[in-house]
């Protein structure tokens, strides 16, 4: 038995907005901690993680750890079936091949239950360890996918690097090259509009534009998102989730031949 | 020319 009630069910609305054109099926693991979802994108390349903390929920009944195989197009289809403000309420039932979506309107005089069919799907976890990283930079999540926009109408890559200087962001095409500087800037107004640098040595990374762009559909769960760099590692894109977790996006970089 | 790295050469599948 599984019934998760999210009374800001515009958040798993956003979730999948973030995640659908990533990755087309992924298994949902409902455990005492949390919802959660590990999940490649076809070539893998890059990697989609979530946490939706248990404590998040409003009601979280969990009886026995569950994974819940979704088409994340058709669940797509059903959660903007939920109006923004409504409460959303995930139920299935051990052994059944189907998950239930119930929206409620704030003022409960609209109750509807979605029933969507469950698939077999073999994933595949990588086990993503705990790690040092060169350079972590928080950024407003608007700027950074502005930034990606606008040089994907540049060039097809972006060399991200990070030295005491700021961030820069690279790119060259057959029009030309474009360079965007970020220094830090800690004399904002409000925390979240901050850019902040931590560099423990300088690194300097080459990645496929389209995958940031696909990452920055997340922008709308988050007003800052955190960029973390290692030359030994897949770059991650973490968008903070507010009071329930994460949304982490992996991308393996470009490597000279 | 760069190649696309692939996760699998960062992280082990478990």
């Amino acid at each position: 038995m599984l019934e998760l009630r999210l009374v800001q069910g515009s958040l798993l609305k956003k979730v999948l907005e973030a995640t659908k054109d990533l990755v087309t099926d992924a298994n949902f693991d409902c455990s005492a901690t949390g919802f959660s979802l590990q999940a490649m994108d076809s070539s893998h390349v890059a990697l989609v993680a979530l946490l939706l903390r248990s404590e998040g929920f409003e009601h979280y009944r969990c009886d026995r750890n569950i994974s819940m195989g979704m088409n994340l197009n058709n669940m797509s289809k059903m959660l903007k079936c939920a109006g923004n403000d409504d409460i959303i309420t995930i139920k299935g039932d051990d052994g059944s091949d189907t998950v239930t979506f119930m929206f409620e309107s704030p003022n409960q005089d609209k109750i509807s239950d979605f029933e969507m069919k469950l698939m077999d799907i073999d994933s595949e976890h990588l086990g993503i360890p705990e790690a040092e990283y060169h350079a972590i930079v928080k950024m407003p999540s608007s700027e950074f996918q502005r930034i990606c926009k606008d040089l994907s109408s540049i060039g097809d890559t972006v060399v991200i690097s990070v030295t005491k200087e700021g961030v820069k962001f690279s790119t060259r095409g057959d029009i030309g090259t474009a360079n965007i500087v970020c220094r830090q800037n800690k004399t904002v107004d409000k925390p979240e509009e901050a850019t902040i640098i931590e560099m423990n040595e300088p690194v300097s990374l080459t990645f496929a534009l389209r995958y940031l762009n696909s990452f920055t559909k997340a922008t709308p769960l988050s007003e800052s998102v955190t960029v973390s760099l290692s030359s030994e590692l897949p770059v991650v894109v973490e968008y903070k989730i507010a009071d329930m977790g994460y949304i982490r996006f992996y991308l393996a970089p470009k490597i000279e031949d | 020319k760069a190649s696309q790295g692939r996760l699998e050469s960062f992280f082990k599948p478990v």
